[in-house]
């Protein structure tokens, strides 16, 4: 009905990729002569295994031939593309040469119908064989997108039964003036299909013609395929466009005359549809390996899939500690081995463990960072360091919760010290008792008890500094005198004591002084 | 093979090339 479908999805067939099937050779090219009511046509019929490495659109003359319009014979177009069988392909403004409908080749969007419903053939990128019709959306979507997609008229096939009437309802049968969309049905000419079979391998059906003359209708040709096992296929350009071209040679009777008209002449057409050998998907594989014979060798040990894009580093993918690369694991920091199974060992640390670990005193270390874990009492980056008084634990993050703010044990926070038996606890012991906040405590019980006793030692001091001031004061006062006194002749005098002839002490000393005064 | 260019003269077309169709 000529609407433009933009969006939403429209009828269409996708038949998934099939793995290369036994029996299925890689291209078949069959000729044939057959009689479709009582008329010889020949043809060819061509297939090809694997279509998404082995089936191009090409643009006409080379990429880029639909944006300047250009129109080139199959056999220039085909003559840089390798191809072993080509055909013409979709239609064309005769007049301009414009590519009609939706081509894209070898991935690249050449050009869009804009939801013009015409009948489809295209490749999605996982190899997915879509037949019938598309809304511009489903032509533009990037989930799976098509690599090569081409547009014809009439749905000729669709899943194994003729769908030309339904194709007829759907695609513009209203703007025949001249009846003829269903003439172009029905008229016999030269006539090229593409489609598929049963086994995913790609079909190409050419027939010679000549409209209205020869050749065979689009019914005759929907059942041939049939026939041949086809389940879905597209019309495409017919009459003086049909071309088949056999490893870069015409192959095919062309309907055009020559400017010679004794002689008949290949036209040059728009979009072409080739078979070539099995290329590799993506031709460079992905550029780690090299195509040979359509397949990719991949090169190193880790690289794999069809298109050597993908990396194995094998069952334990790398113990999950480590990245696969070309070159193997490449182990996170703390893990090493060739599957990245094996940590550090309690010494070293980093990538492929090539650091030296640094801590002391037992701490732990840690394989990827090489930070250490103190033990308890330990800090500091290395864990040289003790606890300062008043924390414990590792790393010395707690404070100790002794009554008084005293220190505890810098490994179990403990506040009863005997525990610790080394130098520095009995130390800390020290300081403990030093602590001021413990001083004052024990200041206080001390001026307790010592209250009477210090007034009673400061008496007594007193007392005593008194006594030895006054004695001093009073030897040196009798020393001047004494001195005076031998000076100026003057005697002093005692009278005598009955002592039974002994004398009492101060007689004594003063016998002595006499003595010593007499020495004098 | 001296080819030249073909006449154009066998032309299967499905629509009427005169009068761009409008759409519905």
């Amino acid at each position: 009905d000529c609407a433009r479908v933009r969006v939403g999805g429209r009828e269409h067939e996708s038949w998934q990729p099939s793995p290369a099937t036994p029996g299925a050779r890689g291209l078949s090219v069959r000729t044939f002569v057959s009689h479709f009511a009582g008329r010889a046509v020949t043809g060819h019929l061509t297939r090809a295994a694997e279509p998404l490495r082995s089936f191009s659109v090409l643009e006409p003359g080379g990429p880029g031939g639909c944006a300047s319009r250009r129109r080139a014979t199959v056999e220039e177009t085909v003559r840089e593309a390798g191809c072993s069988v080509a055909q013409n392909g979709g239609f064309f403004r005769m007049d301009t040469g414009e590519c009609l409908g939706n081509v894209v080749s070898a991935g690249r969007r050449v050009s869009s119908a804009g939801g013009l419903q015409n009948a489809q053939f295209g490749i999605r990128r996982d190899g997915t064989l879509v037949t019938g019709y598309l809304s511009e959306e489903e032509v533009l979507s990037t989930e799976n997108p098509f690599v090569e997609l081409l547009s014809g008229v009439v749905w000729l096939i669709r899943n194994g039964s003729i769908y030309i009437n339904e194709s007829q309802a759907a695609e513009c049968e209203e703007t025949q003036e001249t009846g003829s969309f269903s003439k172009f049905v029905n008229v016999i000419s030269a006539r090229t299909a593409v489609g598929h079979d049963r086994k995913g391998q790609l079909v190409l059906f050419h027939a010679d013609g000549q409209t209205e003359q020869r050749g065979i209708n689009l019914w005759e040709m929907a059942e041939f395929l049939l026939k041949q096992d086809v389940v879905n296929a597209i019309n495409l350009d017919g009459g003086g466009s049909a071309t088949f071209v056999l490893n870069g040679t015409l192959a095919s009777y062309p309907s055009d005359h020559c400017q010679d008209n004794m002689w008949r002449c290949p036209r040059s057409v728009s979009t072409v549809v080739c078979v070539h050998k099995p290329r590799c998907q993506p031709p460079d594989c992905s550029g780690h390996g090299t195509c040979v014979e359509g397949r990719c060798q991949c090169t190193g040990h880790f690289w794999w899939g069809a298109a050597c894009d993908k990396l194995d580093c094998g069952p334990s993918n790398c113990s999950q500690h480590g990245l696969c690369t070309e070159t193997g694991c490449r182990c996170e920091a703390g893990w090493t081995g060739s599957n990245c199974s094996e940590a550090c060992s309690n010494g070293s640390f980093g990538e492929d463990c090539a650091r030296k670990c640094q801590c002391q005193n037992g701490a732990t270390c840690d394989p990827a960072q090489g930070t250490c874990t103190c033990p308890p009492g330990f800090t500091g980056d290395s864990c040289v360091q003790e606890c300062p008084l008043g924390w414990y634990g590792p790393g010395c993050q707690k404070p100790c919760e002794c009554e008084h703010q005293c220190p505890c044990n810098p490994q179990t926070g403990n506040c009863n010290l005997t525990q610790t038996p080394t130098l520095n606890s009995i130390l800390s012991q020290v300081k403990q008792c030093l602590q001021p906040s413990e001083v004052t405590l024990q200041t206080r019980e001390f001026s307790l008890l010592t209250g009477t006793a210090w007034l009673a030692l400061t008496l007594v001091l007193v007392f005593l500094l008194l006594t030895s001031m006054g004695v001093n004061v009073s030897l040196l006062l009798g020393a001047r005198a004494e001195r005076s006194r031998h000076l100026d002749g003057s005697y002093v005098y005692h009278p005598l004591q009955e002592m039974n002839g002994e004398l009492s002490a101060t007689e004594k000393e003063q016998q002595g002084d006499a003595c010593s005064s007499f020495k004098d | 093979f001296s080819r030249g260019a073909s006449l154009d003269d066998d032309l299967l077309l499905p629509y009427p090339s005169l009068r761009a169709r409008s759409a519905r």
